[in-house]
């Protein structure tokens, strides 16, 4: 059980990493936690979720989480 | 496809580009000759040329770099991030810089510098991603035939946005997306997988699984990286958990994503099909007789695959025992206790036992459009 808790944390912050970084999140470095709908991230993540196609769940679910672990370019995907 | 914001573009059409360090992964002609192919891919198709010099400023500055290199956005070491470009403009702008702490190929192993560079140069250009799964300007490394990047029609649209057409007289085009709700779409080719059913359009499959109501659209190359595009069949021979993929007189097996060793062969020698043949068009396999079905122009074979040879008396006409279906056949699958045969952009449901359709659907009904 603990171990499950920790890898919800890194997915956390994997899911906070990519959107600061590609889809301008703005967190001034404050760890996100699992905090119910309508803050910025749901909104940034289901942003994200539209734009590579994925069921728009504005959750950190498992397609959305393979696709944030893929290789990719370094550019954000909304322009800054 | 979508342009950086602000449209910043290259007043002038004859860009010049300087390699400024080497990453030592690869012998320098590999790396030269990676990058001269990259900016090829975008000449081809607008009025752009780029130049190599090694005296003055170049225009796109080319680099390879460890982690922080000073411009607000550090590399990340192996995986992740592989490389960033700057919209055009003077000094850092269109500058391309590659994370040395990849392994850069010039083959199909992680990760190949001629497809990410050529991704990299579209930023050079003034692109920015796009959504299309099928672009070169998707944000994620897909590894797709690493001898042709093939600019698909969103990235020409893109850069023909930005500077118009070449001076080519034959305008190039490129492949577009499938996408599973458009009413035009026709297949390749169909199978069932482990109880899915897997679609085959070009470069990519539709996948359909029971639990999701929408179709997964992916390269074929994500599951089977050494498959061609264009597969024209495909089979399941569930007793054995294979899958057999055509294209010509070759064909190609595979265990999941696990493609045998040893393939593809020749569709003469093992099915021992006539050289009159040249390719297949559609294929099923009853997993209750043992018998594999192949469709050719306007007849038809059966397989014997527990005794490894075709039945006496075939080819048979595809009219005669599949009434109703048409004369050629584009793909088939078998779901329960029927037959689903494509043809263009209509799809007959066949009841094997009485011979007859029973109705015909669109193409793309499995994707509860």
């Amino acid at each position: 059980f603990p171990a499950h808790l920790e890898t919800e944390q890194q997915d956390l912050e994997i899911v906070q990493n990519y959107l600061e970084k590609f889809y301008d999140l703005k967190t001034e470095g404050v760890k996100i936690s699992k905090k119910k709908d309508s803050s910025p991230v749901v909104e940034k993540l289901k942003k994200m979720q539209k734009f590579f196609g994925l069921k728009v769940t504005g959750k950190p679910d498992l397609e959305t989480l393979k696709m944030m672990k893929n290789p990719r370019c370094g550019v954000p995907d909304v322009s800054k | 496809f979508a342009i950086t914001e602000g449209n910043p573009k290259w007043e002038k059409k004859n860009l010049t580009y300087s390699i400024e360090n080497y990453t030592p992964d690869l012998a320098k002609e590999d790396v030269d000759n990676a990058i001269r192919k990259a900016f090829k891919v975008w000449s081809d198709v607008s009025p752009l040329t780029f130049t190599k010099i090694s005296q003055g400023e170049a225009d796109i500055k080319i680099s390879f770099y460890y982690g922080d290199h000073y411009d607000n956005s550090p590399f990340d070491g192996p995986n992740g991030i592989l490389a960033h470009a700057f919209q055009p403009g003077p000094g850092i702008g269109g500058d391309a810089h590659f994370d040395e702490g990849e392994e850069w190929t010039k083959d199909h192993r992680n990760y190949n510098l001629y497809r990410v560079a050529a991704h990299e140069f579209g930023h050079s250009l003034g692109l920015s991603h796009s959504s299309d799964i099928g672009a070169l300007m998707f944000p994620s490394y897909g590894f797709s035939d690493t001898n042709d990047i093939q600019l698909s029609q969103d990235d020409i649209n893109g850069i023909q946005a930005i500077y118009g057409p070449g001076n080519n007289p034959i305008q190039p085009t490129g492949p577009t997306t499938p996408h599973a709700c458009d009413r035009k779409l026709t297949f390749d080719a169909a199978t069932t997988i482990r109880g899915e059913k897997i679609f085959f359009k070009d470069r990519f499959y539709l996948r359909k699984n029971p639990y999701d109501s929408e179709a997964e659209v992916n390269f074929i190359s994500l599951f089977w990286p050494s498959l061609p595009s264009g597969i024209e069949a495909a089979y399941e021979d569930a007793e054995r958990d294979l899958v057999k993929f055509f294209k010509g007189n070759k064909y190609w097996v595979t265990q999941g994503q696990y493609v045998l060793p040893g393939y593809p062969k020749s569709i003469y020698s093992t099915f021992g099909f006539p050289a009159t043949v040249k390719k297949i068009d559609a294929a099923f396999s009853d997993g209750y007789t043992g018998k594999t079905y192949f469709f050719v122009e306007n007849k038809y074979w059966r397989y014997n695959e527990r005794r490894r040879s075709m039945d006496a008396g075939y080819p048979k006409l595809i009219t005669n025992d599949f009434p109703g279906i048409g004369s050629k056949v584009d793909a088939v699958i078998n779901d329960n206790e029927f037959l689903y045969f494509f043809s263009r952009t209509r799809q007959f449901k066949f009841e094997p036992q009485n011979k007859r359709v029973v109705a015909v659907l669109k193409a793309n009904s499995w994707f509860n459009c």
